[in-house]
């Protein structure tokens, strides 16, 4: 199917033994616009272009396929070795009550992804308490206790607590009573440039071990995506990424990017509003999704 | 290094400039559109021109037909309507609270309407704005039609001799055919009760996005004609190109730029300091 979009490429080179440069050089072109169209990062996109140039030029082109089709599968694979081989786990194991984080940029979902997660845990045998630290955006607490009480998980809320450690630990507490083996914590969004924010959030990882650390990521994100990413990495040091609203069919180049950058892997995906709308990372329908 | 003056030196210019240019979301096409056109212009000119004073100028004439005005040339106290779509979390409910707040210190008799029914607590974040406002808030019950919402709450807001009902939207995804046509449908009420010159479609996109904000101004475009664009967390330092492609191939203006999640952290759209904050 890619082959047929790159078709009016394809008919200029002519099939001959070896790929030459040129040959090469004119579907990398090609192959750099559609990764920038996907919003993958500029220098990200510049480094797999190169790496792909290495491998490709020279090759010998098997005479089953044209020298096109051989570009781009060698671009194919590039993608999906960042992205990691297989579907990555939760870390569900660990002292209990299991700390699960969620931050992120304002917006990105996760509210609704502190619901999912709960929801998939106990789905998985594991119950679940959830929390809310989100004491700037109106209603947030009110959010998640609707979420909470549909996906038929606890919430948890102490209106005395005023700051998010003090409120993560009377969960804890409240988890060892109501034996709940994972303590499941959402956070408020905070932009990338808003220090303050971070530093809240670095302490608060200073004071409480967290078995996962989630930045939750909007896949329409475009090339601000690597700057959000590695400056949560030096506040927060997340253990893994979960990619939303993949259902908005955004090309999500930015979760190239960061992965390529950061090396985190990709936990889990959201594809849609409602709480059982949330997947495993699968890397190579993410990489045909970035070829457009 | 510009002392040199060389082949050399220019080709790093075109580079930087290109590299500016996607890092701003402008997108790929535009860019190499952009950097063709700096490059004929290198060839014509013979000062020394540099490629951000050039690109500064190039981009301030792309948006300089931008009215950021809304309802111009709308005169009355009769109720108008502005009606607030996009994409899930893009800042549709803060903005709503924000604008509410903005036209009422200009004088303006508003009205909220919670047409979100579907999102958890979304009708409680916006009561909540509209206390900080200091507006009246027309609510449904949760999970209420929210066609039905818009009729009630237009009539409500007709029979309270309002000039301005803000109406906020659930957040959907452009690709959805059903929550298009559920906005379509609601477009029609309010179509049934005001004349379009007395209604603004604002479309509410993130500065962060990348292109697909771009299919999302063109989907949710033929869902329900848009009249502007409303570009949040700005704040954010994202350089919001995006909105240069939405001009060029939708014609779309923007009209006003979240800077902020505090109640007054909203400005009308300004091109020039748009522009400046891209280049410089
Ligand atoms: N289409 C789609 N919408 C989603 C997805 N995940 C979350 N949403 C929606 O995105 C919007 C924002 O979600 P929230 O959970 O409130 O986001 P948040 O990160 O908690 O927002 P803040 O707390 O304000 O930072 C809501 O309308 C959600 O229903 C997804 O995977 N797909
Ligand atoms: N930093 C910053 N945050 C903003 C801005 N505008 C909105 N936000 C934040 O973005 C988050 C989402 O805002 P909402 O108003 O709930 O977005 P929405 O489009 O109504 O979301 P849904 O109804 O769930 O689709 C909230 O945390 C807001 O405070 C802005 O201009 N700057
Ligand atoms: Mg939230
Ligand atoms: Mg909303």
């Amino acid at each position: 199917q890619l082959v047929e979009k790159f078709s009016g490429i394809f008919k200029k080179l002519r099939s001959k033994g070896k790929l030459s440069e040129q040959d090469v050089d004119l579907v990398l072109k090609e192959l750099r616009m559609v990764l920038l169209e996907s919003d993958v990062h500029f220098r990200v996109v510049k480094d797999l272009v190169n790496r792909v140039r290495e491998r490709a030029v020279g090759r010998d082109v098997l005479d089953s396929v044209t020298p096109g089709e051989m570009v781009i599968k060698t671009f194919w694979e590039e993608i999906k070795n960042i992205l990691g081989g297989e579907a990555h786990s939760l870390n569900t194991t660990g002292n209990i009550p299991v700390l699960h984080l969620l931050v992120g940029l304002q917006g990105s979902g996760k509210t609704t992804t502190a619901a999912k997660l709960a929801s998939w845990l106990k789905k998985r045998g594991i119950s679940p308490l959830l929390v809310s630290t989100d004491t700037r955006r109106p209603a947030a607490k009110e959010q998640l206790a609707i979420l909470a009480h549909n996906s038929g998980v606890a919430f948890f809320d102490d209106s005395s607590c005023v700051t998010p450690l003090s409120m993560i630990q009377a969960a804890m507490s409240a988890a060892r009573e109501k034996s709940a083996d994972a303590i499941v914590v959402d956070t408020a969004g905070r932009l990338h440039v808003e220090k303050d924010l971070l530093a809240e959030l670095r302490e608060l990882i200073g004071e409480m071990a967290f078995q996962e650390r989630f930045l939750v990521l909007d896949a329409t994100t475009g090339q601000e995506a690597v700057k959000v990413a590695e400056t949560f990495r030096d506040w927060v040091d997340p253990t893994g990424l979960i990619l939303t609203k993949i259902d908005t069919d955004a090309r999500g180049g930015a979760v190239l990017s960061i992965v390529a950058q950061t090396g985190w892997p990709v936990k889990l995906v959201g594809v849609g509003e409602k709480l059982e709308q949330l997947e495993v990372f699968h890397p190579e329908r993410m990489a045909s999704r970035i070829l457009g | 290094s510009r002392i040199w003056g060389g082949e050399k030196i220019e080709d790093e210019d075109w580079e930087i400039l290109e590299e500016t240019l996607i890092q701003a979301d402008i997108g790929p096409l535009l860019a190499m559109e952009l950097v063709e056109g700096f490059r004929e212009f290198k060839k014509e000119s013979t000062g020394n021109k540099d490629w951000r004073g050039w690109l500064s100028q190039v981009l301030l004439k792309e948006i300089s037909e931008n009215d950021s005005r809304l309802f111009a040339g709308t005169a009355g106290k009769d109720l108008k309507a502005l009606f607030l779509i996009g994409i899930n979390g893009v800042g549709k409910t803060t903005v709503a609270g924000k604008l509410a707040n903005y036209y009422q210190q200009k004088g303006e008799q508003v009205s909220l309407v919670a047409a979100d029914t579907f999102r958890a607590a979304a009708i409680e974040q916006l009561q909540v704005w509209a206390d900080r406002a200091k507006v009246h808030c027309i609510k449904g019950s949760a999970g209420a039609d929210p066609g039905t919402v818009v009729y009630d709450g237009l009539e409500a807001s007709l029979r309270r001799k309002d000039s301005l009902a803000i109406i906020d939207t659930a957040g959907r995804s452009h690709v959805n055919k059903n929550l298009l046509a559920e906005l379509e449908k609601v477009s029609r009420i309010i179509g049934k009760h005001l004349p379009t010159d007395r209604v603004e479609n604002l479309l509410v996109i993130d500065a962060m996005a990348g292109q697909n904000a771009f299919l999302q101004a063109e989907s949710i475009g033929k869902a329900v004609p848009i009249n502007g664009v409303i570009l949040t967390k700005w704040d954010s330092q994202a350089r919001g190109g995006i909105i240069f492609r939405i001009q060029k191939e939708l014609g779309l203006p923007i009209k006003f730029i979240g800077v902020g999640e505090k109640i007054e952290d909203i400005i009308p759209f300004d091109p020039e300091s748009f522009v400046q904050a891209l280049v410089f």
